[in-house]
């Protein structure tokens, strides 16, 4: 089963 | 301070119920050129990019940036107040402790008023770049909420395949697996009937069908939607509103074996 990812992995905190 | 008029409740009521289950907290960043609101879900997984344009509003008021931190479900408590129908204004002041709403029946018979407590919300802001995605499908709204409701009927995930023969959906589950492949579709007399679909390479990515049911809750909002799609990066579901405002989700994709 593919495991879910985090947005932050993409997304920088600004 | 911020005034801002809609002549009809219901864009503000499609929007907020169509977010409310993905975000609870969340703030209204107001400033001249509208009403943003950006927030992630609890997961990370999700995240729900909102702008209502000054230019969705008639008037709309705002010399300063003024943080708007509302509950949702409160908020929906209010909304519930207004017929669709009614003008709803929306103000604040600068540093506001509460948000005040107005509702007027669209014959001025009725006009209704409520002041909303706020939340001092320290909220996380991320940088989204800006992407040219591999492929970009545009559907109607309702057959994008078909296809995932079906598919979750059968599958937690689904893959999304576009590629130069259309756009395939499809999922494996515990009962067998399913498939719905659209090709592109030039209705001229109902455009939003169209489905198109601009590829630059091929893509092919994972998601969680549970969060894409819950953003074609914003399908009132938009006969039409579009999905942008790159290799490895979060899928961006896109429904447009009139006067330039838009409802934006960002969904993370699912990774490895």
């Amino acid at each position: 089963t593919p495991i879910q990812n985090d947005l932050s992995e993409y997304f920088a905190l600004i | 301070m911020l005034e801002a008029r809609l002549e009809q409740a219901q864009l503000l009521k499609k929007v907020v119920d169509a977010i409310k289950d993905l975000v609870q907290d969340c703030n209204f960043d107001c400033n001249d050129s509208g009403i943003a609101l950006q927030a992630m879900d609890n997961s990370h997984v999700a995240l729900v990019s909102m702008m209502l344009k000054a230019e969705s509003f008639n008037p709309f008021r705002c010399d300063r940036n003024i943080a708007i931190g509302l509950n949702l479900v409160s908020l929906t408590k209010v909304l519930r107040a207004a017929q669709n129908e009614d003008i709803l204004t929306l103000k604040a002041e600068d540093a506001p402790d509460s948000l005040n709403l107005t509702f007027e029946s669209s014959d001025k018979d009725r006009i209704s008023e409520y002041d909303l407590k706020l939340m001092d919300i320290d909220q996380e802001h991320l940088g989204i770049p800006d992407t040219d995605y591999s492929a970009t499908i545009s559907m109607p709204s309702a057959e994008f909420k078909r296809i995932c409701t079906d598919l979750m009927a059968m599958s937690e995930s689904v893959t999304i395949e576009a590629g130069k023969d259309g756009i395939k959906f499809a999922c494996n589950g515990d009962i067998g697996n399913g498939s719905i492949t659209l090709r592109t579709v030039q209705d001229v007399e109902n455009k939003e009937n169209n489905i198109e679909i601009a590829l630059t390479e091929p893509v092919s990515l994972t998601f969680s069908l549970k969060y894409l049911v819950n953003f074609c809750k914003a399908q009132n909002l938009s006969k039409t939607v579009k999905l942008h799609i790159s290799n490895e990066v979060p899928l961006l579901v896109e429904y447009a509103m009139e006067g330039g405002s838009y409802l934006r989700f960002y969904l993370a994709p699912k990774i490895g074996d």
